[in-house]
């Protein structure tokens, strides 16, 4: 899981039975009362659970989602709109909820990609076990596994910070300039899961096509799911372009358009054959 | 029925603004560690490791 803080935005990003709506009260609190600083937009995305009934309120449902994020928001974000963007399998489906407040330009030179991986190679999935017994502290270890996947080679120019579980599982943050990425990788089989997310502008020098080939290298999904949030459409364009010749077959692509936040592109891919 | 450790995050992006450019010069990375911590015990999450440049925080969370 992992937190991002910019001087007026905030992402967080948590897998598991983590509540992560409930961050909503006192984020909006603080940023008022220690900093004088009023919300002004709210997106909340997520792929389908794998485990649906595990999930705490108000994780049981998106309904529930939506019902607990429209309660909390202020009065003001008052552009609203809740999405399910389906693909060709139940199984995978894109939700997404956005609100604003007025006509705040936020992301209108940015694009966030973020990509959702299952039943990952089991080879490359097992690079990300520690070694029993390895006494190394989880920063060293997950070190060792940047270096040994390949992941160091996604963007050469970031700062990473990186962190291994005990006995599995691996996530890690990329900084360069202004521009996060971020990697949470659950390696067990039967249930193996990673992410790649990344933002980007025209005008960085992030190379979505290497990005995008170099996540599938890494980990060989089984089935990729690719989420674009963008005003144009050269980049969900560029990662299809991307993806293909590396034996992933697009089988569906959903778009939707949100209020101030631009279009969402969701995007499946699975192997030809494996 | 059979439950593994669930792979999919959620994802929440929260923007802020203020009148006053010179609130904004640091914003929401002024917040005490103390503040970052009480928000990500609602989550029920906690920072293992962190880093930071001149535009922006980052956490590495615990889960």
């Amino acid at each position: 899981s992992s937190l991002f803080v910019y001087p007026t935005k905030i992402i967080i990003k948590t897998c598991g039975t983590t509540q992560l709506l409930k961050s909503m009260t006192p984020l909006i609190f603080y940023a008022h009362t220690h900093l004088g600083l009023t919300l002004s937009s709210c997106r909340y995305t997520r792929g389908t659970f794998i485990f649906p009934l595990s999930q705490p309120f108000p994780h049981t449902s998106f309904n529930d989602e939506v019902t607990y994020i429209e309660a909390t928001l202020p009065p003001n974000l008052c552009f609203r709109k809740a999405s399910i963007m389906p693909s060709k399998s139940s199984s995978h489906a894109w939700h997404v909820f956005t609100a604003t407040s007025d006509s705040h330009a936020l992301y209108h030179h940015n694009y966030t990609l973020e990509i959702c991986m299952t039943d990952l190679d089991p080879l490359l999935a097992g690079k990300f076990f520690r070694r029993p017994g390895d006494g190394r502290s989880g920063d060293s270890a997950g070190r060792e596994m940047t270096e040994l996947t390949g992941i160091d080679g996604i963007n050469p120019h970031a700062l990473v910070c990186d962190f291994a579980f005990d006995p599995c599982g691996y996530s890690m943050n990329g900084m360069d300039g202004e521009w996060y990425s971020t990697i949470h990788v659950t390696p067990e089989e039967g249930y193996s899961y990673a992410s790649f997310e990344c933002v980007g502008s025209r005008s960085s020098e992030v190379d979505v096509v290497h990005v995008v080939r170099k996540v599938v290298q890494i980990f060989r999904p089984g089935t990729m799911s690719v989420s674009t949030t963008s005003l144009g459409n050269e980049v969900w364009r560029k990662v299809a372009g991307a993806v293909e010749p590396m034996g992933m077959k697009l089988r569906s692509c959903a778009m939707d358009q949100f209020p101030d936040s631009g279009s969402v592109v969701f995007q499946t891919f699975s192997p030809l054959r494996r | 029925a059979f439950s593994g450790f669930e792979g999919f995050e959620k994802r929440l992006e929260l923007h802020f603004f203020c009148d006053d450019p010179a609130l904004l010069q640091l914003g929401l990375r002024k917040l005490d560690f103390d503040c970052i911590h009480q928000t990500l015990q609602e989550v029920q999450c906690t920072v293992v490791s962190a880093v930071g440049n001149s535009y922006f925080d980052a956490y590495v969370l615990s889960e």
